[in-house]
């Protein structure tokens, strides 16, 4: 599975 | 936040500032695809979904507002205020050879199948190739505006430099995201011929023409 990012960017 | 987000993101406000100050000052959408301009208006809307759903910092919340409220305003002036200019005949890509493969990739490979996430995965996969009408109507008219290579520039220097950033974050935050990784790889590699041109043509006082 994808190790999700903080939705933190633009 | 490190430099190279900050800078991106700077970049990407630089471009998009870029294209509404040409557009307005020159009271002519000559030589932009609107098309491109509707896609990344659509990119904005189905990415800041979580406006309404999450405060992440005053910073991102304002950058969001301004992004969409720009990108709509790019759309208002070339279909709407300007758009005895807009160039429609050269402007002739045809966008849903891109939306609909990525709305299907987006169905099928996400985080998470929510609506919202769907949703943002599509506005990533969509950002990376929302360039490509404006490249093909530059590629048809073999030309563009000097101006509107800065504006290219700066688009395609803001997705390279986030590429920075996710190294960054990788190893200092340990974050990645591969789908925001793989299409942020695709939408740079999307502007490297252009940027050779831009390198080695319009930083050397030449207009940008492609040989015929």
């Amino acid at each position: 599975a994808f190790k999700q990012m903080e939705k933190d960017e633009l | 936040m490190n430099i190279f987000r900050l800078t991106g993101d700077l970049s990407h406000l630089a471009a998009i500032i870029i294209l509404l100050l040409k557009i307005w000052k020159s009271r002519s959408c000559a030589g932009i695809s609107g098309k491109s301009q509707i896609l990344f208006a659509l990119v904005f809307t189905t990415r800041y979904l979580d406006l309404f759903t999450s405060f992440i910092s005053l910073y991102n919340t304002c950058m969001k507002l301004i992004y969409i409220g720009c990108a709509y305003a790019t759309v208002y002036l070339i279909y709407a205020k300007f758009r005895a200019t807009y160039d429609g005949n050269h402007d002739s890509f045809r966008v849903e050879f891109l939306v609909v493969p990525v709305g299907g990739l987006s169905v099928l490979i996400n985080h998470d199948f929510s609506p919202l996430e769907i949703l943002w995965t599509f506005s990533i996969y969509l950002e990376s190739v929302a360039i490509l009408p404006q490249l093909f109507m530059i590629s048809k008219t073999g030309e563009a505006e000097t101006i509107t290579t800065h504006y290219l520039f700066c688009l395609g220097l803001y997705r390279a430099l986030y590429l920075f950033n996710w190294i960054w974050r990788f190893y200092f935050e340990g974050f990645f995201d591969m789908i925001a990784i793989v299409a942020g790889v695709v939408q740079t590699v999307l502007y490297c011929d252009f940027f050779y041109l831009y390198v080695t043509k319009v930083l050397k006082g030449k207009k940008l023409s492609l040989p015929a």
